[in-house]
């Protein structure tokens, strides 16, 4: 379970003020499936890296699991991530000097105690997004929506309970994006939490939940036809 | 006119090959109005790279204005490139350490005899993408769509003749997908050439020529319903 309360997120350039997410007030429960949409700018990123603790309120409460992330030191909101959430950034974040298979292996690495069928998951996880014939290509020697492809396949490899999505198909043409979402589909069929943000609104419609941001605020919340 | 004859490019892996254009024979005239559509790792971004003379072929000859590029070194082919050719990145590819106004005037340092009103069309653009009130943000302090939007005012401060796209709209939500599309439709009424390539058929549909890629080749050229 993830609990808003009261969260503002705000930036200070100079005199003027950013109010990237403001008083929010909301709860993600468990296996639950959400869409976030909404303009450019709306505060999407912000919601999305809030929740994933890859950034702290300015004010306000963020409880995860009933924990109350204000509390937690950066290293230990940094253990909470790793164990707990695959994320999926709108720039990928690929390491460059990293081929496709070792960059999907990154989050392994964090681990105390890494499974001895990593390689084997990482291997299983490239065929699943299409990319079994570019396992040894480095970032740049991919296409955009190849490069999309390994930081969905990464976000999946320690098998997380909450998968984070921020614009997951913003690369990729149709078929391919029908795949993951298909993917995505049985992932919260297995019981994981999943939050994706995109400005499609036909993805958004997979999802069983909408959450429709504007302005840093929550402008609505829908419950989409799927059963 | 960019006239493509018996045009491949292929990248060595190793003991393999990657085909990435494949026998391509296609002119694009001055003027027209051209989606390239496609599955990922088709050759879209390639097929841009090399009609924007970014990149060379391998094989085969590619013209531009009735110039073999092929004959051309790095240095004119660059100058080439500034005076008549504005090009929006698939991955952006703004400058960290400069705000949004500057990454905007960035190609006017290119050319030997800058316009006066560099930074006032360069304000003006900025207002025209819905970026006024970010012109003193810089790259990692703006949204996804933000920074696809800089890139897309970068690509016209010049007042090129030709405008190539990759997915300017793959990060935008579907009003400021719209109003960008509005925008190059002004600019085709101009006179201009555009050629964008994106992952939405819904998208392609506002060219007036539609390029299907697949596998490195041209699979399909369609006019659309668009008069
Ligand atoms: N430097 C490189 N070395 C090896 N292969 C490459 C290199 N650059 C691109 N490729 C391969 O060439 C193919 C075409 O790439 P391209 O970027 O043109 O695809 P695309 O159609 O733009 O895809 P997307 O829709 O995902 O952006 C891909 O399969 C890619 O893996
Ligand atoms: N470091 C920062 N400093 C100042 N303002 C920022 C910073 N990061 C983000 N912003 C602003 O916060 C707002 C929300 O950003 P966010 O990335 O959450 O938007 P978004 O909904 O994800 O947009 P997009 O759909 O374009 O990705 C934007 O207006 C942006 O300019
Ligand atoms: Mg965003
Ligand atoms: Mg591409």
């Amino acid at each position: 379970v993830a609990e808003f309360r009261g969260v503002e997120r705000v930036y200070r350039m100079g005199n003027q003020e950013v109010r990237a997410l403001d008083h929010i007030d909301l709860v993600f429960r468990k296996g639950e499936y959400w869409s976030i949409i909404g303009p450019s700018g709306s505060g999407k990123s912000t919601m999305l890296n809030v929740l994933g603790c890859l950034d702290r309120p300015s004010k306000g409460l963020y409880e995860l699991g009933g924990e109350d992330t204000g509390l937690l030191d950066d290293d230990a909101l940094s253990e909470l991530r790793s164990r707990r959430l695959g994320f999926i950034f709108q720039s990928y974040n690929l390491i460059p000097q990293l081929n496709v298979l070792d960059n999907i292996m990154v989050p392994l690495l964090y681990q105390s105690n890494p499974p001895k069928d990593g390689e084997e998951r990482a291997r299983h996880l490239a065929g699943r997004v299409g990319l079994q014939d570019r396992l040894d290509h480095r970032p740049r020697e991919l296409s955009g929506g190849q490069m999309q492809r390994v930081a969905i396949a990464r976000a999946l490899v320690n098998d997380p309970d909450m998968i984070l999505a921020d614009e997951a198909t913003g690369n990729l043409d149709s078929q391919t994006s029908r795949e993951i979402l298909n993917l995505f589909d049985e992932l919260h069929k297995e019981g994981k939490t999943i939050v994706f943000v995109t400005h499609e609104a036909i993805v958004s419609e997979r999802a069983e939940r909408v959450l429709v941001m504007g302005d840093g605020r929550v402008c609505e919340i829908r419950e989409t036809a799927k059963e």
